[in-house]
């Protein structure tokens, strides 16, 4: 564990925290999208299915249930509870996020570490966490005007992972055989999609100004 | 034996 690593999963956890607090102190959801939360909730259960089977460590057990058990209390929440599932922007949260899936999924059996189940739906939920985040940039840029918690929420998703590129490049020099390919290519990528909306997210908070992303 | 410790990370 270096402070690289442990700083891409605090602020992980941090844009979990901001988005519960969302939710629940507003009691809405808009301006989530709800297909981001399910590609973030099959992320985690594809990512985390070694959870009972290899003990690495009570940090990285207790951080597996925290983010299965927080990604998927989000979905719940926003399609079965009363008050919540009724600020859903349905109409806007059009992304055909099933495409993602499989696109995935068919790039996670192509590339892989090793042609096994676990090692495929590991790749599958690398890819998959790059491109989970599309349908939310795409709600926000049609809902216009972007509420500071769920801008807040955003900005530390993209963060976490760019952390991570840190952690990666720290490993690389410091451990003799440090290759991950798979997830360095794919967390750069995913650090790459956010590139926009950091930009305006700066922009925004040099001028004291609301998020605005262009439609 | 010792797994391979391969995905360490979150």
């Amino acid at each position: 564990m270096n402070i690289f690593r442990l700083a891409g999963d605090m602020t992980h956890l941090l844009s979990i925290i901001v988005l519960l607090l969302k939710i629940y102190a507003t009691k809405s959801c808009s301006g989530i999208s709800l297909k981001t939360q399910e590609l973030y909730a099959l992320v985690f259960l594809a990512r985390y299915l070694d959870l009972f089977t290899d003990f690495i460590s009570v940090y990285n057990t207790i951080m597996k249930v925290v983010f299965i058990a927080s990604s998927l209390a989000i979905v719940w929440c926003m399609r079965l509870h009363p008050l919540v599932k009724r600020s859903y922007d349905k109409e806007l949260d059009t992304f055909r996020h099933y495409f993602l899936i499989g696109g995935t999924f068919v790039l996670a059996l192509v590339l892989n570490e090793k042609f096994t189940l676990q090692e495929i739906l590991w790749a599958f939920s690398i890819y998959l966490e790059a491109v989970a985040i599309l349908p939310q940039l795409v709600l926000l840029q049609r809902s216009g005007n972007v509420d500071n918690l769920t801008g807040q929420y955003v900005f530390f998703l993209g963060a976490y992972r760019a952390f991570y590129i840190l952690n990666w490049i720290y490993r690389y020099l410091t451990e003799p055989r440090f290759t991950r390919w798979i997830a360095c290519v794919s967390g750069i990528v995913q650090t790459g999609i956010y590139a926009d909306f950091f930009y305006y997210y700066f922009i925004s908070w040099k001028n004291n100004s609301k998020l605005k992303l262009p439609a | 034996f010792q797994k391979v410790l391969y995905h360490d990370e979150l």
